[in-house]
């Protein structure tokens, strides 16, 4: 399945 | 925030820095794809929208800022002020080819259906492939400067740091974005000739030139 993105990463 | 995310981080930052002086020192953007720089533009104002509706941390927001705005002035730089060293001629890869499917794609296979998720896809999709007008510059006219190789070998790294970075966090943390890591996967393939080419020749002190 697909994750939810990384708001953290740049 | 592991040690992969952060030299990722400051790998790419560094690579934009190198650019910017190459550039400044030179008085010249001789060698370089402004299309490429153009589309890290685009990459970076899509992806950083965030910035008016979320706050992650003060590194977080530096960072940002200062991409959007090196991608900004390099662009400046080679449009503008040295425009007469921009070797349009050898820079003709057809940017439509990659921005009209990549806007596609963005639209059909993303995280969620909203202005804001499509175009923080649409600038990963992107920036996977926003490589190719310079790498097809290159290999148009045959050689590189030994400084744009140090780019570009910083820019390539970045990725493949944020891969090690996405694995670290699926075992420690049971996170992954599928869209992310595919498109990273692409972005880090597309330099392995390049790092192959890096390593062989202009680590040994030659200059990186293609066989004719």
């Amino acid at each position: 399945c697909l994750r939810k993105r990384a708001k953290d990463e740049l | 925030m592991n040690v992969f995310r952060l030299t990722g981080d400051l790998s790419h930052l560094a690579a934009i820095i190198i650019l910017l002086l190459k550039i400044w020192k030179s008085r010249s953007c001789a060698g370089i794809s402004g299309k490429s720089q153009i589309l890290f533009a685009i990459v970076f104002t899509t992806r950083y929208l965030d910035l008016l509706t979320s706050f992650i941390s003060i590194y977080n927001t530096s960072m940002k800022v200062i991409y959007i705005g090196c991608a900004y002035a390099t662009v400046y730089l080679i449009y503008m002020k040295f425009r007469a060293t921009y070797d349009g001629n050898h820079d003709s890869f057809r940017v439509e080819f990659l921005v009209v499917p990549v806007g596609g794609l963005a639209v059909l296979v993303n995280h969620d259906f909203s202005f804001l998720e499509i175009l923080w896809t649409f600038s990963i999709y992107l920036e996977s492939v926003a490589i190719l007008p310079q790498l097809f510059m290159i290999s148009k006219t045959g050689e590189a400067e030994t400084i744009t190789t140090h780019y570009l070998f910083c820019l390539g790294l970045y990725r493949a740091l944020y891969l090690l970075n996405w694995i670290w966090r699926f075992y420690f943390e049971s996170f992954f974005d599928m869209i992310a890591i595919v498109a990273g996967v692409v972005q880090t393939v597309l330099y392995c000739d390049f790092f192959y080419l890096y390593i062989t020749k202009v680590l040994k002190g030659k200059k990186l030139s293609l066989p004719a």
